[in-house]
Parts: structure tokens; sequence; C-alpha cells
């Protein structure tokens, strides 16, 4: 499904370069469950955002389905977002002034093809998956930390997306609520949906079926998870 | 230090009411390290927003070193907030389009009485001290998300604070960071400072001296951490 050789991705600053990606190979097939970790700047959101199509690498080539990503325009790359993925943002990027409920709705109401009947019924259910039925109305600054980033999960869900990219979709909560979130992941990797998911604690990356360490922008190294 | 007396704090929603604070008991004595873990969305933020004097209960009695913080003025907790207290928001807060330095070097800038010499060499000095010497001129936008925890836990510490109040400072950071992080927490302590620290995980609880653990706005449990 997502096949990267070589990616490399520099930014510059001032007179500074920072290598952010230094040559990532990376395979990743349908139905996959993989986890990636790696020190704090080590160019783990960078990489989930090239996957996601909402930045492009400076080298090397992303084939996504088959298709090569760098060639695509921009509204097939974003056509690729709305229908096949689902991201769930680090930094969650919720709109202000805006109900959880309907910064939900949000995926279900731009994508363009096959509109949806009751996008206020399919929101109200993947908000109770993460559990947060008592919540919908409140805005991001009447949710506790983690409550926002449940709205996060539960909108890159609401479009029954093919690959979830989740980045750090468990860094404010607790242990029993993460552990509902992964078991929900587990559960819907089980009927083939695709999931990359980055995280910094080991015992969410053991929930995946691969893990990749990355660190100064490259993979240093790469193991299966036993049980799974 | 700080000592709270059957604290509520209500929150009114068009017709619902949620209790976030349900009569909080809790006295931290000076150079104590606590830590306070508790499910997502059961008060831990909307205590910590009391005890740094960034909103008010609704009922109870809150004394900071022995003053009544309710019968304060406007500008007495303000001062107290920038000469006493250092606090590391769960969202960062970190000011966009403005460097890291500049961002962790503002607390100074805006303190009234004992002016600081240098404020840049202040704030160069806690940012290398978070491992950031390197991206001091980022804005927040070109930082990773763990980096943007280190700007904020280093803009709580320039004003060198007698306390520091810290919610959920390394849900972002890789294990070795957190490591690195939280001796540091340790080694302000060991110094006298006294640390209140929000956190889901056990491992960074275990940091601190004491824990409590939060839910439905209450605390259920109280216990010592033995090798500290
Ligand atoms: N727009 C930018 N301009 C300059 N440098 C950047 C920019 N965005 C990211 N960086 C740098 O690229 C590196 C990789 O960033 P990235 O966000 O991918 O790290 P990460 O692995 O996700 O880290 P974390 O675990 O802290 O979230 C970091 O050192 C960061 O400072
Ligand atoms: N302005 C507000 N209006 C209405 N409800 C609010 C408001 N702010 C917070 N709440 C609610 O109060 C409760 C406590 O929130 P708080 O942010 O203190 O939780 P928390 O323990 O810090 O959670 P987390 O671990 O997810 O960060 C939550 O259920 C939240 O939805
Ligand atoms: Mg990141
Ligand atoms: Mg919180």
């Amino acid at each position: 499904t997502i096949q990267l050789k070589n990616i490399k991705k520099t930014f510059h600053l001032g007179g500074e370069t920072v290598h952010a990606l230094d040559g990532i190979s990376l395979t990743v097939d349908r139905g996959d469950f993989l986890a990636i970790i790696g020190t704090s700047g080590s160019g783990k959101s960078t990489l989930m955002n090239i996957i996601g199509c909402l930045d492009q690498a400076d080298h090397g080539e992303y084939f996504l389905e088959g298709l090569r990503v760098s060639q695509m325009d921009k509204n097939a790359l974003a056509d690729i977002r709305n229908q096949r993925i689902g991201f769930v943002f680090q930094g969650y990027n919720l709109l202000a002034r805006t109900t959880a409920l309907e910064n939900v709705q949000l995926p279900l109401l731009y994508r363009r093809g096959k509109p949806i009947n009751h996008p206020a019924k399919k929101a109200k259910e993947v908000l109770d998956m993460v559990g947060l039925a008592k919540r919908i109305h409140h805005e991001p600054n009447q949710l506790s930390g983690g409550q926002q980033q449940r709205v996060a999960i539960a909108r890159a869900l609401v479009t029954d997306p093919a690959i979830i990219l989740a980045d750090e979709p468990t860094g404010n909560l607790d242990s029993r609520t993460t552990e509902e979130i992964l078991s929900l992941f587990q559960k819907l990797n089980d009927e083939g949906i695709t999931i990359v998911l980055v995280t910094h604690e080991m015992d969410v990356a053991e929930h995946a079926k691969r893990v990749i360490d990355m660190r100064d922008g490259r993979i240093i190294n790469n193991y299966e998870i036993a049980h799974r």
C-alpha cells in the first residue's frame, strides 16, 4: 500500500540546514500495523506528513497504492487524503469555537464523491467509541487535553478510512483510556485497515505488529512484535 | 506553601453542569514533590489552574504561602504568578511566529520588581538544559512536538520560580528525554523548589515523593513513594 524509497526532507532556516529525513525506505502492506518510535526530533512527524500527502519529500519516491505521489496534482492528492486516509495529528488541529460534533463531521462534509446520509449520526457514533458521548457539544477549550485528543481520533475515523495515520494518539491519555483506544485500533486492523502509529511508549508500540525505531532522520532498527 | 480546603469548580454549558472539582482538600509543603495522576477528564488541569492562580474556585479556600488567594486583587495575583510560579501548560501555550528564545525570555521581560541583567543569556541557559541549544531560533511550527514541549518547560524555569506546576510535561517525549527532564526536576527539588507534576504515566509519577490519584473531581487515593 505504502512504499517509500530513499526519502529525504530538508528544512532551511536562516543559514541552517536540518536533515529531518535522511534516506528513509519503508514498505507498509495492506492490513499492516506499524509503530514508529524514536527520539524527540528524529523525524517521525515529518515522515507521517509525507505518508499522509500533507508534505512532499525533496528526494526519493513515494508510491501510495501503486500511484507515484510526487507526480499527482493537488486535487488528486486532496481526494486521496479525504477518502483513503484518516490522520490523527500530534497537535490535534481542532477548529476553535467549533463543537466536538462539528469538528468530527467536517471530513464527511468536504469529501467529494459518495456523500453520506447522516453525518451527525456517524459523528456521534465515533465520538461514543472514544468515550465522549457526553461531551459532543463542548468546544475544544471546554474539553480536557485527553478529550481533545480523542476528538482528533474520532475525526480521523469518521470517514472509515483505508489507512489510519496516528501521530502520538495516546500521549495525553491515562492507561485505561489508552487501552480502550488501542483495542479499537486493533479491532479496525483486524477488519483490514492499515495503521501507522507514532508513539514514544513501548507499551503502546507493542500493540502493533511491527516496530521501526528512528533517530536523526533514519531508521536504525526494525522488529516484529511476537504476539501479533 | 499550598493549602486547598474543600475546593469546588463547576462549569455550566447550555443546560449541563460539569462538576470539574468536587471537594478537593490538599496541602503541599515547601520543598514537596507531588505527582497527580487520574483519568482523562478527572479535573487535574482544572486543579492546576486554580493552584497556579489562573482560575478561581467557586467554593472552598485556597491559601498560598499563607495568603488567602480568593481575596487577592488582580495585580497581586499576577505578581505571584510571575515571580513565584513557573507553569508548564498541557497545551504549551507558546506564541506563534516567535522564536524559542523569544518565548522563553518573555517571563523575564514582564516581571515587575527585580529586573534581570541578561535575559537572552538566561533564556539560552535553560533552553540548553532541556537539550534545545540548536533550536533557539526556531518558531513553534519549525519545532517537533516534543521540542515545543521542552520550550514550554524552559519558559517555566527561566524565572527561577519557587513553585513549578507542570501539567503533563513529558507527554510528547521519548523515554531518554523524559528521564533527562525528570532528573532536572529532581535536582531543582533537591535545591528546595516545590514541584507539582500532572502525569498519566506511573513511571513518571514515581519520580515524585508523593502521588495523589483523581477521579471525577475528587482525590480517591494518596500515597508516598518509598525511595524519595
Ligand atoms: N519547518 C521546519 N523548519 C525547520 N526545522 C524543522 C521544521 N519542522 C521540523 N523541523 C525539525 O526537523 C526535525 C524533525 O521534526 P519532527 O517533527 O519530524 O520530529 P519528531 O520525531 O516528530 O519529534 P517529536 O517526538 O518531538 O514529536 C526536528 O529537529 C525539528 O526541529
Ligand atoms: N470551560 C469548560 N466548560 C465545560 N466543561 C469543561 C470546561 N473545562 C473543562 N471542562 C470539563 O471538566 C472536566 C475536567 O477537565 P480537566 O481539563 O481538568 O481534566 P484533566 O484531568 O486535566 O484531563 P486530561 O487528563 O484529559 O488532561 C472535563 O470533563 C472537561 O470536559
Ligand atoms: Mg512529532
Ligand atoms: Mg489535563
